[in-house]
């Protein structure tokens, strides 16, 4: 563990924990897209099977099950609970034309062809993209709510902060995965707008950023 | 070869 990637973990947390209250405390989900909280919860489900199977440490452990527990929430209140103020008419990206290519890259190019191994490829690649229908969802209505923008800024942070953990195991464990690091530099680049927009909009005091 | 590779990140 070293400093990149404990504060990575702790910022990803913090987006998780952002968003659930900002749903539970204001209950309502406008502005959020459904569609990548089911994606991220698919993403926690298939790449943490191996709680199943391995035990690395207690906080391996306890913050899968955070992950898995708030993702699942956060999807229970968006579609069960605060439904109503689901703004489903702009949350239409097509997801199948995500899951279905990562899907078959998953088969194509892993570290080993056993289940657990394909489903946390499959994850890795998913969560590259995950958040695809939030940026399209934002891009439609125009506008996105300062607290999600700090949800963003967290969410984006977290993988940027893991490149930099990757650069540092390299280096000092020697350590690398290919897989991890090629789908955490597409995952981090399609947040660069908006980190653009979210330092730029924020100094501005704008409560409302507008993608272009 | 999977057990070697533990994926010991979240």
């Amino acid at each position: 563990m070293n400093i990149f990637r404990l504060t990575g973990d702790l910022s990803h947390l913090a987006a998780i924990i952002i968003l659930l209250l900002k749903i539970w405390k204001t209950r309502s989900c406008a502005g959020i897209s459904g569609k990548s909280q089911v994606l991220f919860a698919l993403v926690f489900t298939t790449r943490y099977l191996d709680l199943l199977t391995s035990f690395i440490s207690l906080y391996n452990t306890t913050m899968k099950i955070i992950y898995i527990g708030c993702a699942y929430a956060t999807v229970y209140l968006i579609y069960m609970k605060f439904k109503a103020t689901y703004d489903g008419n702009h949350d239409t990206f097509r997801v199948e034309f995500l899951v279905v290519p990562v899907g078959g890259l998953a088969f194509l190019v892993n570290h080993d062809f056993s289940p657990l191994e394909i489903l946390w490829t499959f994850s890795i690649y998913l969560e590259s993209v995950a958040i695809l229908p939030q940026l399209f969802m934002i891009s439609k209505t125009g506008e996105a709510e300062t607290i999600t923008t700090h949800y963003l800024f967290f969410l984006g942070l977290y993988r940027a902060l893991y490149l930099i953990n990757w650069i540092w195991r390299f280096y000092f464990e020697g350590f690398f995965d290919m897989i991890a690091i090629v789908a955490g530099v597409v995952q981090t680049i399609l947040y660069c707008d908006f980190f653009y927009l979210y330092v730029t909009k924020g100094e501005s005091g704008s409560n409302k950023i507008n993608p272009a | 070869e999977y057990d070697i590779y533990k994926h010991d990140e979240l």
